[in-house]
């Protein structure tokens, strides 16, 4: 474990309690994407099936309960909660997330390791998460004017993978550890769908303006 | 092992 990927981990920690904050302090989700947080929720089933059958650590078996915990509590909180469903804006919501699930399976069964369940799913999970951001990015855009308390959460949601990057760079040079190569190609282009919100995000930051992207 | 290594991440 090395200080960027325990910056990742943090950072992607800071970004669902953000995201815990926002909707337990405002009881509402405007502006959060319910089918992001459904894609969230697939990727970490998907990728940590083997949560009670490998053990690599406390800290890795806390994390992973945690993310799952976290994202099924936020679609639940979504769905069901009197309070917060109200605030829901099903209507800008629309990003057909169900073709994003399609078109990452179809691609985890025809590149992965090795064809077998739990490789084609953590494959599965890793495209999926490349790509889960875009119904939130997409929302964004149309409700034009952002939160705070969301826009950091997108904020530090992007921050981490790019930490994780640093983290493979690092174990490159360090320990002579190749990355795969499917979790580098995705997190790559994860990290650069955020780069517009990064550029808007940072110009809001410093005018010391609220955060505007263009619809 | 590098089974172990390469799943070692979140």
């Amino acid at each position: 474990m090395n200080i960027f990927r325990f910056a990742g981990d943090m950072t992607h920690l800071i970004s669902v309690l953000v995201l815990l904050l926002k909707i337990y302090a405002t009881k509402s989700c405007s502006g959060i994407s319910l089918k992001t947080q459904e894609l969230y929720a697939l990727v970490f089933l998907s990728r940590y099936l083997d949560l009670f059958t490998n053990y690599i650590s406390l800290y890795n078996t806390l994390m992973k309960l945690v993310f799952i915990g976290s994202s099924l509590a936020i679609v639940w909180c979504m769905r069901m909660h009197h309070a917060v469903k109200r605030s829901y804006d099903k209507e800008v919501d629309t990003f057909r997330h169900y073709y994003l699930v399609l078109a990452c399976f179809v691609l985890a069964t025809l590149v992965n390791e090795q064809f077998t369940l739990r490789e084609v799913c953590w494959a599965f999970s890793i495209y999926l998460e490349a790509v889960a951001i875009l119904p939130q990015l997409v929302l964004l855009q149309r409700s034009g004017n952002v939160d705070n308390l969301t826009g950091q959460y997108v904020f530090f949601l992007g921050a981490y993978r790019a930490f994780y990057i640093l983290n493979w760079i690092y174990r490159y040079f360090t320990e002579q550890y190749f990355t795969r190569w499917i979790a580098c190609i995705a997190g790559i282009v994860q990290t650069a769908l955020y780069a517009d919100f990064f550029y808007y995000y940072f110009i809001s930051w410093k005018n010391n303006a609220k955060l505007q992207l263009p619809a | 092992n590098p089974e172990s290594q390469s799943h070692d991440e979140l």
